[in-house]
């Protein structure tokens, strides 16, 4: 564990953390898509499947809990909680699951480390991770108005991507045979979905403004 | 899994 890793942790738990709050006491899902945190459920279910088969530490098992519970439980809510679905954007969050998830499913079938079960899905929620973001952005464009707490959750979320490759950039220079291929370019693939939000986020933050994205 | 570095990341 170095520190370029425990900070994007921190930061991918802290975006979960935030939006869990919005959703908790505010009672409020405006301008978040139910669509990318369904994909988020899938992608930690089918990532996850070794929890009980591969040990690494107290800590990595932990998060994987945290991450499974939270992401099931802000799904519930955007769903199932009265108060909360009330302000689900419904018709703006079109995304269409299958779009996304189908391309997945071909390209870890045919590009994986290993052609086993748990290694293949390993792959999948890899490739699924990197392109689950889209409809939440598509929403922001949508609906352009974009509250603090919303905001912050995508940009803490970018965070953690960014960490991440630092993470492998420093354990490819000091941990022998560390080449992730797949792991690096979906990664990467994921960190420049952000590249645009990231601007108009700074752009606001330079000039204390609300956040809007252009039409 | 110590022959796949990736799989002790989250």
């Amino acid at each position: 564990m170095n520190i370029f890793r425990l900070a994007g942790d921190m930061t991918h738990l802290a975006s979960v953390l935030v939006l869990l709050l919005k959703i908790h006491t505010i009672k409020s899902c405006a301008g978040v898509s139910l669509k990318t945190q369904e994909l988020y459920v899938i992608v930690f279910a089918t990532r996850y499947l070794d929890i009980f088969t591969s040990f690494v530490s107290i800590y990595n098992s932990l998060m994987k809990l945290i991450f499974l519970g939270s992401s099931f439980s802000i799904v519930w809510y955007m769903r199932y909680h009265k108060a909360v679905h009330r302000t689900y954007d419904r018709e703006q969050d079109t995304f269409r699951h299958w779009f996304l998830m189908l391309p997945c499913i071909l390209l870890a079938l045919l590009i994986h480390e290993k052609f086993t079960f748990f290694e293949v899905m390993w792959t999948f929620s890899l490739y699924l991770e990197a392109v689950a973001i889209l409809p939440q952005l598509v929403l922001l464009q949508r609906t352009r108005n974009i509250d603090n707490l919303t905001g912050q959750y995508i940009f803490l979320l970018g965070g953690y991507r960014g960490f991440y490759i630092l993470n492998w950039i420093y354990r490819y220079f000091t941990e022998p045979h560390y080449v992730h291929w797949i792991t690096w370019i979906s990664g990467l693939v994921q960190t420049l979905l952000y590249a645009d939000f990231f601007y108009y986020y700074f752009l606001s933050w330079k000039n204390n403004k609300k956040l809007q994205l252009p039409a | 899994d110590s022959a796949n570095g990736s799989h002790d990341e989250l």
